[in-house]
């Protein structure tokens, strides 16, 4: 039987430092 | 504050303003504290205005509080004493104006973060060389100082758009000095906080000047003798690289093997812990690309005589995950791993 292949891990959780993430605008200057 | 009229509130705030531009003595404690706590008063009053008050904000206020600020933030920080200062071991040497210094701090967020606050109006202020400015105060010895200035310049990235490329560019400055040049900064990992928060944040596809920031910057920042003190950080900022763009996988991993750390054991534990950190998000696709070189890597820490490493390097496969891939790539795998195993299982003194 096709042997079932173990789903990659959920992603793991932001450590504790993380920051909120700042989205790219297209707006930026290059 | 709290008791003035509307009608005058905004001349005494004006006055208070100008009041905090007093600088005071702190290395000689004794000196003046009247005078001190006056501006602490005062410091504490601005600080509750901005933060309680809507309709605060007026234009012609905001040259007057960019410039209490600027003259209280902005100095030559003192020169740190001990040359062979360890960040690891050494207390690091405390800002002494603190008691004041924390307040315009705090200010600064406030007046960011309020609702009133126009980038429009305060850019005219907040302007490149301001930045610079701010970005060399992350030099400071005083972790508390960095924590407000990592707040205060995440916050300025997201709301000044015109000013992201340049801060950008500078924080990039700031690394490639680090590493090739001076090897002392103290604000690496909170700079890297930051950038963590805007890789995450990059559009796709990603833009070469990102995807060289990772190559040219990221990568290196391994070799740097006080890696301990961000490594975290930088894992990280990597690892959010690899979930945007997989393709950079490989690089990223022949990168940190052409860094391998030589001499020193505690680098190679945090090397292996970033690689299981990037082999958790990897694509099988990109896992056969690298699995030999990787694994001989891993077979050399198998057989490291230090026992952290040896130990750090077999956990790999207490890792459903990485165990995963292996199975389905033992054909290649195996052999570069299990000749170690074998030799280690019966020499290795631990």
């Amino acid at each position: 039987p096709q042997k079932k292949k173990k789903p990659k891990l959920p992603k793991s959780p932001a450590p504790h430092f993380a920051m909120p993430p700042i989205h790219e605008d297209h707006l930026e200057k290059i | 504050l709290k008791e003035a009229p509307v009608s005058e509130l905004h001349d005494l705030l004006c006055k208070k303003l100008q009041q905090c531009c007093i600088l005071f003595d702190f290395l000689d404690c004794v000196a003046d504290l009247k005078g001190k706590e006056i501006k602490r008063a005062a410091l504490n009053e601005l600080v509750e205005c901005v933060a309680t008050n809507r309709g605060i904000l007026i234009e012609p206020l905001y040259p007057e509080i960019i410039k209490m600020i600027s003259v209280n933030i902005f100095r030559t920080l003192p020169p740190s004493e001990n040359p062979e200062f360890d960040p690891e071991e050494d207390e690091p040497n405390l800002e002494p104006s603190w008691p004041h210094l924390q307040l315009v701090y705090e200010f600064f967020l406030r007046f960011l973060e309020s609702p009133d606050f126009q980038p429009t109006v305060a850019k005219r202020y907040i302007d490149q060389k301001f930045v610079l400015l701010l970005l060399d105060l992350f030099d400071s010895e005083d972790p508390r100082e960095r924590e407000y200035l990592k707040t205060i310049l995440h916050r300025v990235y997201g709301k000044f758009l015109g000013l992201r490329a340049y801060i950008r560019k500078q924080c990039n400055n700031i690394f490639l000095r680090f590493i090739y040049e001076t090897e002392h900064f103290n604000g690496v990992a909170e700079l890297l906080e930051i950038l963590g928060s805007i890789i995450n944040g990059f559009a796709l596809p990603l833009k070469t000047e990102h995807k060289q920031f990772l190559v040219r910057v990221l990568i290196p920042l391994h070799s740097v003798k006080s890696l301990s003190i961000f490594h975290a950080q930088l894992a990280y900022c990597v690892v959010q690289f690899l979930e945007k763009d997989a393709t950079l996988t490989e690089h990223v991993i022949r990168g940190l093997l052409k860094y391998w750390p030589k001499t020193c054991t505690q680098k190679e534990v945090m090397f292996l812990g970033e690689i299981e950190e990037i082999l958790d998000v990897i694509e099988p696709s990109q896992f056969v690309k690298i699995q030999e070189p990787l694994f001989r890597q891993v077979a050399r820490c198998i057989a490291s005589p230090h026992f952290q490493v040896a130990e750090r390097a077999l956990y790999f496969w207490n890792n459903e995950y990485i165990l995963s891939l292996v199975e389905d790539n033992c054909h290649a795998v195996l052999p570069t791993v299990f000749g170690t195993l074998y030799h280690v299982s019966k020499e290795h003194w631990n």
